[in-house]
């Protein structure tokens, strides 16, 4: 029976591959590289260190074996039951890992009837340091195969799989619980075969609203990057103002600890008193550490003195450091440091000139000036003046997310004609070298 | 062709056994089990799966069944052995 939780007491694990699969495609430095990608997915995130020994004494002795291999659990030839690994404890076989030598191991393949190794592995090796089986639908630990998870090399643990680790373990010292792994490079690991030519782990997402047609919910600058919100999605630029990605990411999978059922956000700012990200909707605001929600949240929004009815724009100017709402003509000013209203407050008239009475979103950027965004376009205001710079407003489309006069000016376009962008003319030369467009992208 | 109607629970005794879901035989009685106690193992099975709850080995029960998966059992015993 699945007993209660149990862990290792000590940190430092040995593995070894005993044997390996009979009949399969994958060598065995695969198998091995693949045994030690699926370790580093949990060793990234907790205290825990594995190491590939050669003896006979290893913590976590790794077996491809057929039927009944003398432990309890036979296999079943193909399908059914695939894998299994035994519990950390003092009993000699605690974190044994066994694979079914029947099934038809693979790794990047298309074959849809075979069993991914680095998947099975990944959830094996969660037994063998102590985790049971959850029904959480996207656990790595759900006890059934959900065909394969990706490249090993910038696999992420689900939330749910993280936490249940942590607490066993602990938080890896030098790694930040919202973090998230940096892909590894191959010098320092063992080499992985590379991809078939023209195939894909991860295919196109099309979906979301479309960032050149869009008007945004909110803007941010947090830690000196921009975010530009809308509905459930937002898009990500770099500190260089490099678009990270040109399909938008899920604000309730990156922000962890919004309502589920939430979609959209009102305003969101990052505190310069200490670096935590507020985030409005409605008369209520949660406060995140990180891309975690803090606890005791959300609260309403009368905690800053605001009235009901909500915020349209939250940012915290250079200048003064102090934090401005805006309610359509209102606004107020806040002292994070000493977590109160100004006198005096709201007022109608603005203290910058040119940007308009009725805002989406405004934030501070790396430049010293302050941004207003209105619609489908921004004013900037530059550091120690107070009116809009000439020549604005201008497009948020064209200027931040990379497209052109065309996609921004009509509704149906598509991502996929930003690559035929140069050729059309339409070319924004802060972002090109070369003729050619530069983006950075992290997956 | 596919099944018209709810299968035989007996069918998921072993599977249900395996993963946790049912005590193991009992000696004394041998691999009899009561129908409340099937109907709230396959309840059980099927809230740890994801599936609708019906409490009858149904069409989607039963594939989950087929489903490769890990050896391991996905609940913890509930009650002793006698």
């Amino acid at each position: 029976q699945a007993p209660a939780a149990t862990r290792w007491s000590k940190r430092n694990l040995s593995w070894r591959v005993r044997t390996f699969p009979r009949e399969s495609q994958l060598g065995h430095d695969t198998v091995r590289a693949l045994m030690y990608y699926a370790l580093k997915v949990w060793s990234d995130i907790t205290p825990l260190n594995f190491h590939e020994v050669a003896g006979s004494h290893a913590d976590i002795q790794i077996d491809f074996s057929k039927a009944d291999h003398s432990d309890g659990y036979p296999f079943d030839g193909p399908g059914g039951t695939v894998a299994h690994a035994f519990f950390p404890g003092d009993h000699h076989t605690a974190g044994d890992t066994h694979f079914d030598d029947d099934e038809s191991w693979t790794f990047r393949s298309s074959d849809a009837q075979g069993m991914d190794l680095f998947a099975v592995a990944v959830h094996e090796f969660g037994h063998a340091i102590g985790l049971t089986h959850i029904a959480a639908l996207d656990s790595i630990m759900r006890p059934y195969y959900q065909g394969p998870v990706g490249d090993p090399l910038k696999y992420d643990l689900p939330y749910e799989d993280k936490v249940r680790i942590w607490q066993l373990y602990g938080v890896r010292e030098s790694v930040s619980p919202t973090a998230k792994p940096e892909a590894s490079q191959a010098e320092d690991h063992p080499l992985l075969p590379e991809l078939p030519a023209n195939r894909s782990t991860i295919p196109l997402r099309r979906e979301g609203p479309n960032r050149c047609s869009t008007h945004f919910d909110a803007v941010a600058q947090i830690r000196g990057e921009a975010f530009f919100f809308k509905g459930k999605y937002f898009w990500r630029l770099t500190r260089n103002k490099h678009l990270v990605s040109l399909q938008p990411a899920q604000i309730l999978r990156f922000w962890r600890g919004l309502p589920p059922n939430m979609d959209s956000v009102d305003a969101v700012y990052e505190r310069t008193s200490d670096h935590k990200i507020v985030f409005f909707k409605g008369d209520r605001y949660w406060v995140f550490k990180d891309n975690n929600v803090e606890e005791g949240y959300p609260r309403p929004i009368s905690d800053f003195g605001l009235p009901p009815g909500g915020v349209d724009a939250a940012f915290s100017w250079a200048h003064n450091d102090k934090t401005y709402f805006f309610k359509d003509n209102l606004y107020w000013r806040y002292d994070d440091h000493e977590r109160r209203m100004d006198p005096g407050y709201p007022s109608e008239a603005t203290l910058w000139k040119g940007i308009p009475s009725t805002l989406d979103d405004a934030m501070r950027w790396s430049d010293g000036a302050t941004y207003f965004f209105r619609g489908k376009e921004y004013w900037k205001v530059p550091d120690s003046t107070l009116e809009a710079e000439p020549g604005f407003p201008r497009s948020i489309a064209r200027d931040w997310l990379v497209c052109g006069d065309m996609q921004s000016d009509a509704p149906e376009a598509e991502e996929g004609r930003a690559g035929a962008r140069a050729k059309q003319g339409k070319h924004d030369e802060s972002r090109s070298e070369n003729g050619y467009e530069v983006c950075s992208c992290s997956s | 062709g596919p099944a018209s109607g709810p299968a035989d629970p007996s069918l998921g005794v072993e599977w249900l056994t395996r993963f946790g879901y049912l005590p193991p035989p009992d000696p004394v009685t041998g691999q009899l089990q009561t129908q409340e106690e099937l109907t709230k193992a396959i309840t059980a099975m099927q809230q740890f799966g994801g599936l609708e709850v019906t409490g009858v080995l149904d069409e989607a029960t039963l594939e989950l069944m087929k489903t490769p998966r890990c050896s391991l059992p996905d609940l913890a015993a509930t009650r002793a052995k006698r």
